[in-house]
């Protein structure tokens, strides 16, 4: 475990607290221009639930087990709240992203690019690189209201922190370590990536106290 | 040798 990491995980943890609170206080998922994608969370869910299968297998250290424990809960926490408790919220016509189309392309790359064709290891990978995309539907949310309630883009940046991070500490691990692993690598890369755009608005407007809105 | 993927990160 290096600092990077460390802080990584933390605003991983942070973003899901972010969202939890803003859930919770606004007593919904879809306030005016704050809406958050019930696909995003629906695939995070199946991210953590496809990767950490050898949650009992695989002990590294009550640190890694009590956060999978805890991405788990949560993430199927959030998905609950949002099919049952403000499901009349949380309007499904501006979540139209094809998340069908990224589960499928997830599980047909992760048949085919793997480490090793077992079930545990193809279920692995294909949650590395559902991973890598399952922001999609909130970004193309984002985009079509074109606009975001603050609290929402402080949740965006959370999560963009803690995959540019992981970059950070992928570098620091090859030369600390010679620690390498490519499929995590490049879906990672890939992930990051996507928040480009993001970035560069947060840190142009939303930092300097203006609406977030797209150009 | 590079160290084989060891899936201790989350």
């Amino acid at each position: 475990m290096n600092l990077f990491r460390l802080v990584a995980d933390l605003m991983h943890l942070v973003s899901i607290f972010i969202l939890l609170l803003k859930m919770q206080k606004t007593r919904s998922v879809a306030g005016r221009c704050s809406r958050i994608s019930f696909k995003t969370q629906a695939l995070y869910a199946t991210v953590f639930l496809t990767r950490y299968t050898d949650l009992f297998a695989n002990f590294q250290s009550l640190y890694n087990t009590t956060m999978k424990v805890f991405f788990i809960a949560s993430s199927l926490y959030i998905v609950f709240l949002m099919k049952f408790k403000f499901k009349a919220t949380n309007d499904p016509r501006l979540d139209t992203f094809k998340a069908q189309y990224v589960v499928g392309g997830a599980a047909a790359l992760a048949l085919i690019v793997n480490y090793a064709f077992t079930v545990q290891e193809v279920l692995w990978t294909f949650s590395i690189y559902l991973e890598a995309v399952a922001i999609l539907p909130q970004l193309f949310m984002l985009t079509k209201t074109g606009e975001a309630e603050v609290i929402t883009t402080h949740y965006l940046f959370a999560l963009g922190t803690y995959r540019g991070l992981y970059l950070v500490n992928w570098i620091y691990r090859y030369w600390t370590e010679y620690y390498v692993d490519w499929i995590v690598w490049i879906a990672g890369a890939v992930q990051t990536g996507l928040y480009c755009d993001f970035f560069y608005i947060y840190f142009t407007k939303v930092l300097k106290g203006a609406k977030f809105e797209l150009p | 040798e590079p160290v084989k993927h060891k899936k201790d990160e989350l």
